[in-house]
């Protein structure tokens, strides 16, 4: 690879699909969200920004687009809340950050990568990473933000069917 | 579940996942997405993040695991991939990995009938996929 050379990799979920094919809408639609992920973090990655800052700006495009399951359009939990994870790592140095079963942050990745950057803690969950979100002003959304009624709808048939929880994303992706 | 791995013009690497979970997820479950080493991952070897059932990821170690593999026996990120997916499999788990190399290369497995994916670089190369 050339000194200038720069690559970048996304996923937005692995599984199988109902009837073993994605809608028409979802296909388009998750097809166009991947792009406009990849449109963002290309941008860091040509200006010559680093790999760390890349993948941060690619996942916050998919948080922010409802066909994903993270952040917009995430899956809920058995008691119909949505708890989000995330995490980031930077090869140079090991720097590490990682959030889990937070519920305000419009990006998790991007209160995953305020931890890294604070540089005291690798992992923080639960109400004390909600604490350190709005001690750092990591931007929040309500509830509101995060649930889709087709995500609810899953819920509903899931639970409705006694089906464990256990699932792969894209079954109900 | 999503995911990205990137490598910059200065041949560092980076990894970053994020996800609501699974459909129905027991209160307090937590999968390997957040767990450094299982679903994120990112060194000198490679940077990794994986996708599925996260149970498995996590008992196996997936992305440290891989990286390891590249580092210790000088396998490719394919190679070591191919393996730790293998033993992923093995155990009953199904999912995808995503990985980069700071050589540049990439790549990527999925043992489930599909995995929303994309790459691009700088050379222009610009790849969509599902299935």
């Amino acid at each position: 690879m050339s000194d200038r050379t720069w690559t970048l990799t996304v996923h937005g979920g692995s599984g199988r699909f109902e009837r073993g094919i994605i809608p028409a809408e979802a296909d388009a639609g998750a097809r166009a969200g991947l792009g406009r992920a990849l449109d963002a973090g290309s941008a860091v990655l040509a200006a010559g920004g680093t790999a760390v800052d890349a993948v941060q700006a690619a996942i916050e495009v998919l948080e922010d687009d409802p066909h994903f399951n993270a952040g917009r359009g995430a899956a809920l939990s058995g008691e119909g809340r949505i708890e989000l994870d995330a995490a980031i790592m930077d090869g140079r140095a090991r720097e590490a950050g990682s959030v889990a079963q937070v519920t305000t942050p419009r990006h998790p990745i991007a209160l995953a990568r305020a931890v890294m950057d604070e540089g005291t803690h690798v992992m923080l969950a639960g109400p004390g990473a909600e604490a350190f979100a709005a001690a750092r002003g990591v931007e929040a959304a309500d509830a509101g933000w995060f649930e889709l009624p087709e995500r609810r709808r899953q819920l509903e048939e899931l639970l409705a069917r006694g089906n464990d929880a256990f699932d792969v994303d894209m079954k109900y992706g | 579940t999503v995911g990205a791995v990137a490598r910059d013009a200065n041949g560092h690497v980076a990894a970053a996942t994020s996800t609501g979970g699974v459909t129905g997820k027991r209160w307090g479950r937590i999968g390997d997405s957040p767990l450094i080493g299982a679903g994120t991952w990112a060194d000198d070897a490679c940077a990794v993040s994986a996708t599925g059932a996260g149970e498995y990821f996590v008992r196996v170690g997936a992305g440290r695991t891989i990286a390891a593999r590249v580092k210790m026996l000088g396998e490719s990120i394919g190679t070591a991939t191919d393996a730790v997916l293998g033993e992923i499999v093995a155990l009953g788990g199904t999912g995808g990995l995503i990985v980069v190399a700071p050589s540049g290369e990439t790549a990527w497995r999925f043992s489930t009938p599909g995995m929303y994916r994309a790459t691009a670089s700088a050379e222009g190369a610009r790849v969509v996929a599902i299935y």
